[in-house]
């Protein structure tokens, strides 16, 4: 008789070799092994089938498996690359490679404009930039007039919308980006180059058999 | 005229958008 090996390691679905993702996005292969860690750390967190649910990211951003978000949920959607509701190993890397402090401007740009084109027209407009301050308001429980609001919205408009046709195109986007950087203070993660440190078991013990 | 807020910006500082927190331990 032949002898088998007594123990497989099993990946989640959707798992892809290190290497590949490393390839592909501004990580290291060990980095992609320590992101391994915290992803299966969060698709076991409910559902247990070694991908991420909504509840689940939820769970990991807010404590909470219930609480809505509308840029929580844009970034899940974004982040669900193939559109299917979950999100598998190979798309969190690529998606979150976008918040690693090494990957291009331009990139973090493209990414925060899809992020706030709400209906995906290819525009962020009026409606969607008043939409979005009113979910930040409602979040941060901070109250604001109606009046102030419009104004507020208003005055963004304007400044953003240089051809005046009343909607942001990705060419405004990125003059008025470029004009305000700290606009892309929130698509950098600096906890993504010490990410070997955090989740450092993974590293030493290389595969994780379950 | 004071300058008022950037929606941008106030938008930018939403919890829902700091992916941070998915590396707490």
């Amino acid at each position: 008789m032949g002898c088998w090996l007594s123990k497989q390691v099993k990946h989640t679905p959707g798992y892809e070799e290190p290497a590949v993702l490393a390839a592909e996005t501004a990580f290291t292969v060990s980095e992609v092994e320590a992101l391994y860690e915290l992803f299966r750390k969060i698709s076991y967190s409910i559902f247990k089938d070694g991908l991420i649910h909504k509840e689940e990211f939820q769970l990991a951003l807010f404590k909470n498996s219930k609480k809505n978000n509308l840029f929580a949920d844009r970034i899940f959607d974004l982040f669900d690359l193939k559109r299917n509701g979950v999100i598998d190993f190979g798309e969190f890397v690529r998606s979150l490679s976008v918040f690693h402090p090494n990957t291009a401007q331009d990139e973090k740009i493209a990414f925060a404009f899809r992020l706030y084109d709400l209906r995906s027209t290819g525009f962020i407009e009026r409606e969607e930039l008043k939409e979005m301050v009113l979910a930040l308001l409602n979040e941060s429980e901070l109250c604001l007039s109606d009046d102030l609001v419009e104004t507020i919205v208003d005055q963004t408009c304007k400044l953003v919308d240089s051809n005046s046709d009343g909607k942001i195109d990705p060419i405004e986007w990125k003059e008025f980006v470029r004009k305000n950087p700290s606009l892309l203070k929130n698509m950098t993660l600096p906890y993504l180059k010490d990410i070997t440190m955090a989740f450092p078991s993974f590293v030493m013990s290389s595969e994780v058999d379950d | 005229r004071p300058a008022l807020m950037n929606a941008f910006e106030l938008i930018s500082t939403s919890q829902g958008l700091n992916l941070g927190t998915l590396f707490e331990k």
